[in-house]
């Protein structure tokens, strides 16, 4: 620290250019280590002190507060053109403690910490009274409903069999009596029309993974569901990234991020943490 | 002592560093 500023840092407004230009980075950073779930956008800045580095720097420590979008961590849309949560559907927070280096004008993350937790249901009901909250994974309705979907989608898909990856979201909504979900599938060595045992289908070597949503209404004497999914481009794998394990151990820099309804019966998917998301934008096809 | 409201030259409020601006909305 320089000598006489007793504290040892400096404390900057947390709108200027360099802060947000280091928690952009920050953001950034946590997109690309997120390994399931959705991409995170910056809220706010919630507060921000300058450490003096020596023998050259500075270290930014942010408090930054960030929103889940609609986008998928798989989904390689430009984080620019991704929609945050909006309330209605029960908007989910991020908390996050960075630490960034700026040297010679480059910005490094050394540290960081992400919690997100969903919006409270009061604020949910008062905005939206008959609005769906967050359900477990494990829901019933939930697990039917992405069965359901899975099964319709792959019952009209002639080519390759899709199997489940991930539950990315889960809501029971109350009027009309019905689930929504949205979930991640990837495609398998199996053909659609002949699978058997959907266990004995492997993931392509070369993930071709597919973000679904779908709704499942309740009706007296049956139900109706619809799904929709788009499929994106398949993804070369990361030499790095065992998908058929446990997830990756992260370096210590890498943000854990806690879900704010937890995962049943998936594995951690090949992540784009090895590469920007820059490097992966591809055309969907549906 | 009687000062005359707004003659004592006090400061403009100080417009706080953090929290910065809310870029979406606040949950």
């Amino acid at each position: 620290a320089p000598h006489g500023t007793g504290q040892g840092f400096k404390e900057v407004a947390c709108d200027d250019p360099e802060v947000e230009r280091a928690a952009l980075v920050a953001v950034n950073y946590l997109n690309q280590h997120l390994l399931h779930g959705f991409r995170h956008l910056l809220n706010r800045i919630d507060k921000v002190k300058v450490w003096f580095r020596r023998p050259l720097g500075v270290v930014y420590e942010l408090e930054l507060d960030t929103l889940e979008t609609t986008c998928h961590v798989l989904d390689p849309t430009p984080l620019a053109n991704c929609s945050v949560r909006q309330l209605t559907e029960h908007a989910v927070e991020g908390d996050c403690d960075f630490h960034v280096l700026e040297q010679d004008g480059q910005f490094t993350v050394l540290y960081s910490q992400c919690h997100s937790n969903p919006d409270s249901a009061e604020d949910v009901r008062k905005v939206c009274p008959t609005c769906g909250l967050l359900t477990p994974f494990n829901d019933t309705n939930v697990v039917h409903t992405v069965k359901a979907a899975l099964d319709a989608f792959n019952a009209q898909n002639n080519g390759t069999y899709f199997k489940l990856v991930e539950i990315s979201r889960a809501q029971n909504v109350p009027l009309p009596v019905s689930t929504l979900v949205e979930f991640v599938v990837a495609a398998t060595d199996c053909t659609a029309q002949e699978v058997t045992d959907p266990a004995k289908c492997n993931l392509l070597a070369e993930k071709q993974y597919g973000f679904c949503k779908a709704n499942l209404v309740h009706k007296l004497g049956g139900e109706e569901v619809s799904v929709a999914c788009k499929v994106f481009q398949k993804q070369p794998q990361p030499a790095s990234v065992n998908t058929a394990g446990p997830a990756p151990a992260v370096d210590q820099a890498a943000p854990a991020v806690d879900q704010a309804a937890p995962a049943v019966d998936q594995a951690a998917p090949a992540g784009p943490q090895a590469d920007s998301p820059a490097s992966l934008v591809v055309g969907p096809m549906v | 002592k009687v000062v005359q409201p707004g003659s004592t030259g006090a400061a403009s409020p100080v417009v706080p560093l953090c929290p910065g601006r809310v870029r979406h909305f606040k949950i």
